[in-house]
């Protein structure tokens, strides 16, 4: 039985260079998923994290924070943005239901990506700073194992570094929304994959047919913080093709001791 | 009084927003700052039960009451912040991001916010050419007292200033700019460590991107001074 609720996928996860995969995204998710080894592109991937922190975490490239390593490592203005745009892959299982939905979320890419699952393609727009939540009942295997594919590419407008540095590099980077120190600064040196990535949380979420989004909470004080109120609005989203009747409840507790609430 | 249900119908493929009656509290523990008093936080759980299915989803967060203001003192020409109507003296550090390949995990944001509040610092600004932290980030803001400053993605150096001169008309995108921006105050909106927004580090923002940020962020009527009863 598949409870509702939210579990990260945050390991078992692999990378490769696009450009040493010779796999669509549709096969490397259906007839020919990723195999490891010795002549194998694929690598252990760091999810949450950026394409340079899975090439450190596999010794590809050195720590570019520990003395001058960074000045080995290929920056992106020279490599071009092919060489930083990587193939991320991992497995889920799920088991919903009658009624039950499975989304998948990302609360992070740098920049945009493209994703498959189970063969299917999805487009993740740009925006390094915005989620994406994508319904996935109808793609995933409802007893079995899931297979996923992300391609990932950096930001459009990566820049090139100037031989004397400066505050954001040559400025491009400011065309994108988008982090601005990637291209270096006063107090760091230019990051060479420009962060580009699943950077922040990967998860799967099980609900019923009514979905709840983006709560918001504020609080109204009064009479010298003698009479507080709690205003909430919630967002809520039926996913089935008919009316549904919900009964929606709120609550607030304080924990007085350990596992002792007061409601 | 700290329980509410509602029967709510949502059509078919539909999508609705729901206000709950408000909740009263009288003399609830408050949440302060590092240095001022306790973090209390409260737990506020909404979940929703489709008729004739059970239960459908399930939301929880630690919220804390406070209330924070903030203005510029004309005579100083410096920012001044009062918490619960106490003045705060500001100790602040700035901040980046907690890893440079941004392998953000729990224990490190949990350990770097812990040192800030033992180095009895009240604040933690979030530089604009940096990350809009991250949900972790804020939850041990919340838990240690730090309140936070939080910038958007506009610097001087990238937007308008710099050598070269840079583009001071921001992000070519415009409406990725407002999209992600909107997406991000949804998604920190409800933590009280979340102290100030600001449009961006030694610059503001181009007016139009300006103008949409200062409509998102503007505060509901109900909650300036006016009281509901």
């Amino acid at each position: 039985m598949s409870g509702i609720g939210k579990t990260v996928l945050d390991s078992g996860w692999l990378a490769a260079r696009s450009t040493e995969v010779k796999l669509s995204g549709v096969q490397l998710t259906t007839t020919h998923p990723p195999a490891t080894g010795a002549e194998s592109p694929w690598m252990e991937a760091v999810v949450p994290g950026t394409v340079l922190a899975t090439l450190v975490k596999n010794k590809v490239v050195p720590d570019p924070f520990y003395g001058l390593e960074n000045e080995t490592i290929i920056d992106i203005g020279d490599s071009g943005r092919e060489y930083y745009t990587f193939w991320f892959f991992t497995t889920f299982q799920s088991k919903l239901l009658e009624n039950q939905h499975l989304h998948l979320n990302f609360r992070g890419i740098n920049y945009s990506a493209e994703l498959y699952l189970n063969g299917h393609e999805k487009v993740l727009p740009k925006g390094m700073f915005r989620r994406h939540s994508l319904d996935v009942t109808n793609i995933v295997h409802p007893d079995g194992k899931n297979l996923l594919a992300v391609l990932v590419h950096p930001p459009d407008h990566p820049g090139k570094i100037p031989a004397e540095g400066g505050q954001g590099g040559d400025h491009e980077i400011g065309k994108d929304v988008a982090t601005q120190y990637v291209e270096g600064w006063d107090w760091i040196a230019p990051i060479r994959d420009r962060n580009t990535g699943i950077w922040d949380e990967v998860s799967i979420s099980v609900t019923g047919p009514v979905k709840i989004i983006d709560p918001h909470l504020v609080s109204s004080l009064f009479d010298n913080y003698k009479r507080v109120y709690l205003h909430a609005t919630t967002e809520l989203e039926n996913t089935t093709d008919s009316v549904v009747e919900c009964s929606l409840n709120i609550q607030v507790s304080t924990e007085l001791e350990e596992n002792i609430c007061l409601l | 009084e700290h329980l509410q249900t509602q029967q709510v119908s949502i059509p078919a493929h539909g999508r609705v927003q729901h206000t709950f009656p408000q909740l009263f509290f009288y003399k609830p523990n408050l949440w302060w700052p590092n240095g001022m008093g306790k973090q209390s936080l409260y737990e506020v759980s909404i979940t929703v039960d489709v008729k004739g299915h059970g239960e459908s989803d399930f939301w929880s967060q630690p919220f804390g009451f406070r209330k924070i203001e903030s203005y510029i003192d004309s005579a100083t020409g410096g920012r001044l912040f009062k918490v619960n109507g106490q003045r705060i003296f500001i100790r602040g550090g700035n901040w980046i991001l907690s890893d440079g390949l941004l392998r953000l995990s729990r224990e490190r944001y949990r350990a770097d916010i812990k040192f800030h509040a033992d180095m009895n610092f009240n604040m933690i600004r979030c530089w604009g050419g940096g990350l809009t932290e991250r949900p972790e980030f804020y939850h041990y803001c919340d838990i240690y007292g730090l309140l936070v400053w939080q910038e958007f993605w506009i610097t001087g150096d990238v937007d308008g200033r710099g050598i070269p001169i840079s583009n001071p008309n921001g992000p070519l995108d415009h409406d990725l700019f407002l999209l992600c921006a909107r997406d991000t105050i949804k998604l920190l909106r409800n933590h009280p460590s979340l102290a100030l927004w600001v449009g961006g580090n030694e610059q503001v923002p181009p007016d139009d991107l300006n103008k949409a940020l200062k409509s998102y962020l503007k505060l509901h009527p109900l909650f300036q001074n006016s009281d509901p009863n």
